[in-house]
């Protein structure tokens, strides 16, 4: 529907894209899911909710940072398994990494997260939104916990997320590209790949839009976490500069 | 290249992230 920038692909095309990208995904996953269900049961007792409620703001930041930063090194390594990613310029690797690594990080947090007892999986066990009381953002919290309950109210297979975190992380829109055309061809592929593979899974007929409208939902949280950092970092300058990982801090502007 | 050197570091990398 795009004109020149509509693949020709074959259906054994799109099957090999849509396996590559669910090898890559299993490999760069941080947790198998059998691993999370097995520590489903693991929830922070009271005391120890206490415990980081009562957490200093910039040390519970610093944790956090920490742990998205983990997260995101996983994501690279997905990134750079994509057929095609390592084949775009440097310059778009990187943009496409700076605007969508935590995007991916957030489509991936459904597979921690337990909707029955609201609870993500974090540093150990199940955490629930009261836990991340100390970083002062309560909304964005909220915000977060939200999304990842409608992303499992989608029940999405794991070839299903993995080509929609690709298909994310290859937005051909984000600001800087050099090599547009490039980007979107690649992105056209995948979102074929991911339409090929809910037509094989008979999945409903509106999930691609139900997914479509999330990549907004995460544009706006990730915008959200880097209104926050910088209303953090204008009062705490020292310790985003001091004791943030650098990655973050590179990814972020800190 | 400067401003996202571990970027670059990581995406150049052929094994396991490196030690952040």
């Amino acid at each position: 529907s795009n004109g020149d920038t509509s693949p020709t692909v074959s259906m054994a095309e799109l099957d090999h894209q849509a396996q590559i990208i669910s090898k890559s995904h299993l490999e760069t996953c941080q947790y198998l899911r059998e691993e999370l269900q097995q520590m489903s049961w693991q929830n922070f007792l009271q005391d120890e909710v206490e415990s980081y409620q009562s957490k200093p703001r910039e040390v519970m930041w610093q944790l956090c940072a920490v742990k998205i930063t983990e997260a995101i090194q996983y994501v690279v390594e997905f990134a750079k398994r994509i057929d095609g990613f390592m084949d775009l310029c440097q310059n778009d690797q990187i943009v496409l990494l700076k605007a969508g690594s935590l995007e991916v990080v957030f489509v991936r947090m459904c597979r921690m997260f337990d909707s029955q007892n609201n609870t993500v999986y974090f540093d150990g066990k199940f955490a629930g939104p009261d836990v991340f009381k100390a970083l002062g953002c309560d909304d964005l919290i909220t915000s977060v916990f939200d999304f990842a309950k409608s992303m499992c109210s989608l029940h999405l297979s794991e070839d299903e997320l993995a080509l929609f975190s690709a298909f994310v992380l290859l937005s051909a829109d984000r600001s800087w590209l050099q090599e547009k055309l490039q980007v979107e061809k690649l992105q056209q592929k995948t979102q074929l790949a991911l339409q090929h593979v809910l037509q094989k899974n008979q999945r409903e007929d509106g999930l691609l839009n139900k997914l479509r409208c999330k990549v907004s939902a995460l544009r706006s949280l990730c915008s959200r976490h880097t209104e926050k950092l910088s209303a953090f970092r204008a009062v705490y300058p020292d310790i985003v500069g001091t004791h943030f990982p650098p990655l973050y801090k590179e990814l972020f502007g800190a | 290249k400067e401003k996202h050197k571990i970027l670059h570091q990581l995406l150049q990398n052929s094994t396991s992230p490196v030690d952040l």
